[in-house]
């Protein structure tokens, strides 16, 4: 099963990798950042996962109520022959329905990206209806692995929505900011 | 099919994107290397397939010949929410049989290091018998995919070997300086 396969390579090559240091790159963040990620309840990865697999390379694009801030502090590791790879998360600010801004760590489940390829590709063999059906078991597969994840725990939010991104201008910066 | 999907992943946002640019990053790493690496042949991002899926993070404690020379240039892209998001290779000098220097590319197929912890994992439901076949399936679907792929054409090389990394000192850089 396609999905199955993605959600435990994103937490297993990233996830688990990133998600028990975010802390720390956060507190490093604040210190040359004028403590600007003040609120804990932020300090979480933000994982959309858009059942339909339209995911936009920049944000803004999604919405422009939402703007790239600032890089989180750059990790950089050994990783299966590659040294020095690196893995980061960017600060996003995103303005409120009162014009007020917030600031946190977004980004898409980059998973999703692979599924939707899969189904435009004739030698895939992977069809629309698959693909809205794999990435239902991606979200219920990635949901199972972090709930079971001591290292993970109270690091990230898993935003799940069907909503296509035309249907409504600031739809995915009110998503974000709900939850 | 676990395997399946992974190798459609490491082709989708991987190797679509850093192989068509392959040829371009060395070339620049030429300029300001001194033509390191002249051969043509080796203008290729050499891919280790281990269908035991034992990856070294870090190449020379698999084979003491094989140590990290050089970052090639890096590549930062706009990647499903995350700005400026890091790709790159490393060069690595490879010492042969004659005690010759030789540089090439080369890294592990990383999606093979998430079918290994997936088989240590209970919850994964995944067995040593499952890897083999899927590390198999992993190897085929992608050299299908690649052969398909115009666009990857004459810029990579898949070593895959049945090998455990214990059995011979010297058996990585020798399968690496054969191919
Ligand atoms: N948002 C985000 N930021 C990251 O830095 C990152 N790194 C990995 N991932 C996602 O986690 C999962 C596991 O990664 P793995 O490395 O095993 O496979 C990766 C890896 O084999 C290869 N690859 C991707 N980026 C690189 C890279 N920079 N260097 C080497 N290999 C890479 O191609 C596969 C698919 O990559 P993505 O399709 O971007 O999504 C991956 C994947 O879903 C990331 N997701």
């Amino acid at each position: 099963n396609v999905a199955y396969g993605l959600a435990w390579s994103y937490y297993v090559g990233y996830l688990k990798i990133v998600l028990p240091r975010l802390k720390d790159s956060i507190e490093e963040f604040n210190r040359t950042n004028n403590n600007l990620l003040k609120w804990k309840e932020t300090w979480k990865l933000h994982i959309l996962i858009p059942l339909s697999c339209e995911i936009y390379d920049d944000l803004q694009k999604a919405d422009s109520n939402i703007h790239f801030w600032r890089d989180l502090p750059e990790l950089r590791l050994d990783q299966a022959g590659t040294k020095g790879r690196v893995y980061k998360q960017n600060v996003y600010e995103v303005i409120d329905e009162d014009r007020k801004l917030n600031y946190c760590i977004v980004e898409y489940a980059t998973p999703l990206k692979t599924l939707f390829t899969m189904s435009h590709d004739e030698s895939a063999a992977f069809s629309r209806e698959d693909r809205l059906e794999q990435a239902k078991l991606f979200y219920r597969t990635l949901e199972e692995i972090l709930q079971n994840s001591k290292e993970c725990a109270g690091s990230y939010r898993l935003i799940v929505y069907e909503e296509s991104g035309a249907s409504e201008g600031h739809f995915l910066s009110k998503e974000i900011l709900r939850h």
